[in-house]
Formats: C-alpha cells, sequence, structure tokens
C-alpha cells in the first residue's frame, strides 16, 4: 500500500458516500444517472468476487464489501426507494453499446484465461467507461447539481490517483499491470473535461453549467 | 516487469 492508493481509495469511497447521502438526503434521484450505477454495481461484483475466497488484508476485504454494499444501495434508492424521483427520460444511453465491447475486448486481451482473471478484467474494462452515461446525461441536461459535481470529482479523482500509484510501483515494486493501466489512464482521460468545468466553475462557486 | 500473482488493489 502506498500513499497514492490510499489517498484514491478515500476519493473513491468519498464519491460514494457523498452520492448515497445527496439521494438520501434530498430524497431525489433526479441528474443521477441510474444506468451508470447499474455499471458501477457490475464492475465491483465481477471484480471482487474473490471476495470470499482469496484474502489480502482485512482492509482490502473491508473496503471490498463497502464497496459492493453501496453500490446495491444505491441502486435499490434510485430504482426501488426513489424511483418516482429517477430521470429516466434523460438516463438513456445504451449500456449494451458499453457491455458488449467490454465482454469481447476481456476475451481478446486478458493475463489469462481464468474465470476469476476473465471477470477481473471486464470489470477493469467495464469501469473505464461505466461514467460515460452519467456524463452523457449531464451533457443532456446541460448542468448537474453541485453535489453531483463534487461526486464526479471525487470518482475521476480516485482514478487519476491510481495512475500515480502505479508509476510508483513501478520504479519501487517492479510492479506493473498493462491491462489497469491503460483503462485507468482513458477513464481519467474520459473526466478530462469534466475536470475543466469543475475546476473553472464549481470552485469558484459558480453552477456546474456546460457552456450552451 | 511483471505484474503480481495476486491482485491486491481494489
Amino acid at each position: 500500500m502506498n500513499i497514492f492508493r490510499l489517498l484514491g481509495d478515500i476519493c473513491h469511497l468519498v464519491a460514494i458516500i457523498v452520492l448515497l447521502l445527496k439521494i438520501w438526503k434530498t430524497r431525489s434521484c433526479a441528474g443521477i444517472s441510474g444506468k451508470s450505477q447499474i455499471l458501477f454495481a457490475l464492475v465491483y461484483t465481477t471484480r471482487y468476487v474473490d471476495l470470499f475466497f482469496t484474502y489480502v488484508s482485512l482492509y482490502n476485504s473491508v473496503m471490498k464489501v463497502i464497496f459492493l454494499a453501496s453500490s446495491y444501495a444505491t441502486l435499490y434508492l434510485i430504482y426501488v426507494k426513489f424511483k418516482a424521483t429517477y430521470d429516466f427520460n434523460h438516463d438513456t444511453f445504451r449500456i449494451e453499446f458499453l457491455l458488449i465491447p467490454c465482454v469481447i475486448l476481456s476475451l481478446l486481451i486478458t493475463h489469462d484465461y481464468s474465470p476469476v482473471e476473465l471477470l477481473w478484467t471486464f470489470s477493469i474494462y467495464l469501469e473505464a467507461v461505466a461514467i460515460l452515461p452519467q456524463l452523457f446525461m449531464v451533457s443532456k441536461t446541460g448542468e448537474a447539481e453541485t453535489i453531483t459535481s463534487h461526486y464526479l470529482f471525487a470518482l475521476g479523482a480516485y482514478r487519476a490517483l491510481y495512475i500515480v500509484n502505479w508509476i510508483y510501483r513501478y520504479y519501487t515494486e517492479s510492479f506493473i499491470d498493462g491491462i489497469a493501466v491503460v483503462a485507468g489512464i482513458i477513464q481519467t482521460i474520459l473526466y478530462a473535461d469534466f475536470f475543466y468545468l469543475y475546476i473553472t466553475k464549481v470552485l469558484k462557486g459558480k453552477d456546474f453549467k456546460l457552456p450552451a | 516487469k511483471a505484474k503480481p500473482a495476486q491482485k491486491d488493489e481494489l
């Protein structure tokens, strides 16, 4: 473990908590893409299947349980409890256009063909694009609640910090996992224009609005 | 530069 990965995991945890609190406190999931949350739940489910038979550390196991539980709790809030506030008119990204390419790619480019490894590879590719329905929804509505922009910033920062963690591990432990690094860079790049808007607008106290 | 056998990242 290194400080970059720890900060990344904390950002990730903060993002998930901020989203849950936003929906719970405002009793509304307006502006939140349920489709992205479905993809995230799928990412954690396929990535953490080893939760039950490989023990890395208490921290590792606890975080996996938290990510799994919170992602399903978020789905419950969006699609069951506050279903009436779910903005399905704007959450229209065709996630099959993400799922199918990720399945194909994970069969073409993977470290090995064991079921756990294939699921892990699939989850890495899917995580890279899981935010697209949310970013698409924000572009359709042209704006996002400030709390939602904080959620997106923390979520984007988590994988950006993981890239720093991979650079650090490359030089200190000769560790490198090309699949995770390439997908992580793509994932972070997808947030680039959002980061720009967030820093130039939200941090200056303005609303998060896309230029018309 | 290999990748580790065990996945220790979240």
